[in-house]
């Protein structure tokens, strides 16, 4: 299968919520997502790694809109699930190529990380499936970012796409 | 927009990697993937989550027949970039809900999460996108796994299917 990469999406209509050191033990995720879909925040891209001595963080990703409705709730479940802590930033890109068959061709992810290295640019979030692979960066890199990606991939202007959540 | 769940994929073909501590610095990621990518590892979902006092874990999934292959690379690599260590665990399920417009539709995940919880079912991965939410589970509850899934989205049989990478 031929990875075929169809374009880069780029969004800084959104924020970052942390959940920090929540237990890792069945059920902590429904308490956590339940009251905000609940309330209707449109949470958008989730991220959760394996735990290391029982606790984890949560990360999500969520319309800036929805940032003051969240904040109660987030408050509420930090403290319901026994978590060390809640930190949210407004000021995140996410940056994704986008494309197909990526499953069978490990080169794309690694040259999306070499072009933003290239360009001294952190990649703070990492996010990966067989259609897409998503960073998220300082929102003040996003230009830079998607321009060193597009030179990379060497793809045409139309290929760029601004998404808003 | 509404949420169209078509079904439900889960894969226990894959083995898990995780990179301990490695230093938050550009180009860390592109050292870790590229020589995987040169060897033709057939690397599959990558998470990444924000670093706590400038170290963070990067998680990636490969097919079992390709961690022999990687081994050598990921002890290299783990040197290089002067991680703290790199674990390899075989025994794991990714479960995955696939669908359009989840964007949208915050009570998904939600509801996935909830069903593996009421099932006693701990969630070690977690990782989504507007079309799909993947989360890793021990592989001896892949089945239940997809059973509560299953059920609680009310899918048909035919919405079943295995992934193998
Ligand atoms: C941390 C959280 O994912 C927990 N392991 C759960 O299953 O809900
Ligand atoms: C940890 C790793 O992602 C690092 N921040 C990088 O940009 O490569």
């Amino acid at each position: 299968e031929q990875a075929i990469i169809s374009g880069i999406a780029h969004d800084t209509s959104e924020a970052k919520v942390t959940i920090l050191g929540v237990p890792d033990q069945p059920g902590v995720a429904a308490r956590v997502f339940r009251p905000l879909a609940d309330e209707g925040v449109n949470v958008d891209m989730i991220v959760q790694n394996a735990s290391a001595e029982g606790r984890t963080d949560i990360f999500f990703t969520l319309p800036k809109d929805d940032l003051r409705r969240a904040e109660p709730i987030l408050k509420r479940v930090t403290e319901q699930v026994g978590a060390r802590g809640v930190t949210t930033d407004p000021h995140i890109a996410k940056v994704s190529l986008v494309g197909a068959g990526m499953k069978t061709h490990p080169g794309v992810a690694a040259d999306m990380f070499d072009a933003l290295a290239d360009e001294g640019i952190n990649i703070e979030i990492i996010s990966t499936s067989s259609i897409r692979v998503s960073c998220v960066v300082r929102a003040t890199e996003v230009q830079r970012a998607v321009r060193v990606i597009h030179d990379r991939f060497a793809l045409s202007t139309e290929a760029v796409r601004r998404e808003m959540h």
